[in-house]
């Protein structure tokens, strides 16, 4: 199973 | 004071079609490189990049850095207003809450000024390192919207493989499965037209379909779009705005729990 990722577990707050 | 102005104003008008649905408030940046904008959609699983560099204005005057918060959807009513081939200027005095928009017809006869309220828009800014890529497929947008349309009338997810025989598009649903196998393809007569595909490793990865018919969006922006992938990361889906920058789309992959 898959689940969605939300794109801030790549990207770091700037 | 900002003014810029755009003789091909049309290309603003494509920008907020691509992103009006995908993201509804955002602070468009003004600084010596360009007008910009980083957003994220509301569940914050996509990020669109948009990029228009100064040297691509008539005249651009940003007398300091300016962040100007607006709602897209009331952004893209004002500027469906201006005829396709307007002049578009954007004007805002310093620490006004108002941006205006000027819509000058080519030849002069008419001219527009829509005035629109900003808003504070408290938005997180993220970085986005350099990556390199597993995989980028340089395709022609219009044959990659309508592998997204396809696909999304079977299935709510596409995986998206790349390897040496070419760049698979999969999806699976109630009612059957479908795949779509694009190859590298450069004997064409217009390059905007090829399919090519540089890989590094091959790569595999999932994503929703919905928000990949958002991007097509931007179609009209770019005869070709270009997707970079790697493993675990979010996939970059990036549409060339001729002679002025880019808009980039990052959407999360699904991964394992």
């Amino acid at each position: 199973l898959k689940s969605q990722a939300r794109i801030a577990r790549f990207f770091r707050s700037s | 004071m900002l003014e810029l102005r755009l003789v091909q104003g049309s290309l603003l008008k494509k920008v907020l079609e691509a992103v009006k649905d995908l993201v509804n408030d955002a602070n468009f940046d003004c600084s010596a490189t360009g007008f910009s904008l980083q957003a994220m959609d509301s569940s914050h699983v996509a990020l669109v990049a948009l990029l228009l560099r100064s040297e691509g204005f008539e005249h651009y005057r940003c007398d300091r850095n300016i962040s100007m918060g607006m709602n897209l959807g009331n952004m893209a009513k004002m500027l469906k207003c201006a005829g396709n081939d307007d002049i578009i200027t954007l004007k805002a005095d310093d620490g006004s809450d108002v941006v205006t928009f000027m819509f000058e017809s080519p030849t002069q006869d008419k001219i527009a000024d829509f005035e629109m309220k900003l808003m504070d828009i408290d938005s997180e800014h993220l970085g986005i390192p350099e990556a390199e890529y597993h995989a980028i497929v340089r395709m022609p947008s219009s044959e990659f919207a309508r592998i997204c349309k396809d696909l999304s009338s079977i299935g709510d997810t596409v995986v998206i493989s790349v390897t040496k025989e070419g760049v698979k598009f999969s999806t699976r649903g109630d009612i059957g499965t479908a795949n779509i196998v694009c190859r590298q393809n450069t004997t064409v007569d217009k390059p905007e037209e090829a399919t090519v595909i540089e890989m590094n490793e091959p790569v595999s990865l999932t994503f929703a379909l919905r928000y990949f018919n958002s991007f097509t969006k931007a179609t009209p922006l770019s005869n070709t779009v270009t997707l970079s992938l790697s493993s675990e990361l979010p996939v970059v889906v990036e549409y060339k705005i001729a002679e002025m920058g880019y808009i980039r789309f990052y959407l999360a992959p699904k991964i394992e729990d």
